[in-house]
């Protein structure tokens, strides 16, 4: 555990709880994509198996069931109880194009060819594009409430952490995930844009808009 | 192949 693991793990809470806070307190999920959510709860469902397998520390039990609980939780709000607010019309973007090739792609390259292996990376490379049906819908309606655009900060700024977590493991503890880290960078460069125009356009308190 | 488990990162 260094200060960049630490405060990204954080960072991702916060976008989680963020999200969920939103959704609950606003009543509506309007802006929010649905599909996005249920990638992200796939995601953690696929990547925390090991939850059943191994015992790593509290810390990382915990977070895991804090993760997995929000992810459906928040998947509850948008599909269930605030359905009437979720704009379907605008979250058209095919999941099936993300997910089919991220499946063969899960198979193809791992560390290892098991199930739980082929789960774990599966979710790393899932994770890193998830987000895509949330930026999609955004550039078509061409805005965004900025507490939606706390989330995402939050979301992206956490896996550009864990970027720096994995430089500084490299150096300090000579441990590396290829898989981890080239899924991990590809996850942070798809937010470089938002990054830019969130910092630039001084949309802190302003609706966000394209 | 590098060792990528326990997983200890989420």
């Amino acid at each position: 555990m260094n200060v960049f693991r630490l405060t990204g793990d954080l960072s991702h809470l916060a976008a989680i709880i963020i999200l969920l806070l939103k959704i609950w307190k606003s009543r509506s999920c309007a802006g929010i994509s649905g599909k996005s959510q249920i990638l992200f709860a796939i995601v953690f469902t696929t990547r925390y198996l090991d939850l059943l397998t191994s015992f790593i520390s509290l810390y990382n039990t915990c977070m895991k069931v804090i993760y997995i609980g929000c992810a459906y939780a928040t998947v509850y709000l948008i599909y269930a109880k605030f359905r009437a607010t979720y704009d379907g019309n605008h979250d058209s973007f095919r999941v099936e194009f993300l997910v089919v090739p991220v499946g063969g792609l899960s198979v193809l390259i791992n560390h290892d060819f098991s199930p739980l292996e082929i789960l774990w990376t599966f979710s790393i490379y899932l994770e890193s594009v998830a987000i895509l049906p949330q930026l999609f819908m955004i550039s078509k309606t061409g805005e965004a409430e900025t507490i939606t655009t706390h989330y995402l900060f939050c979301l992206g700024l956490y896996r550009a952490l864990y970027l720096f977590n994995w430089i500084w493991r490299f150096y300090f503890e000579g441990f590396f995930d290829m898989i981890a880290i080239v899924a991990g960078v590809v996850q942070t460069v798809l937010y470089c844009d938002f990054f830019y125009l969130y910092v630039t356009k001084g949309w802190f308190s302003r609706p966000y808009r394209l | 192949e590098d060792d990528a488990k326990p997983k200890d990162e989420l």
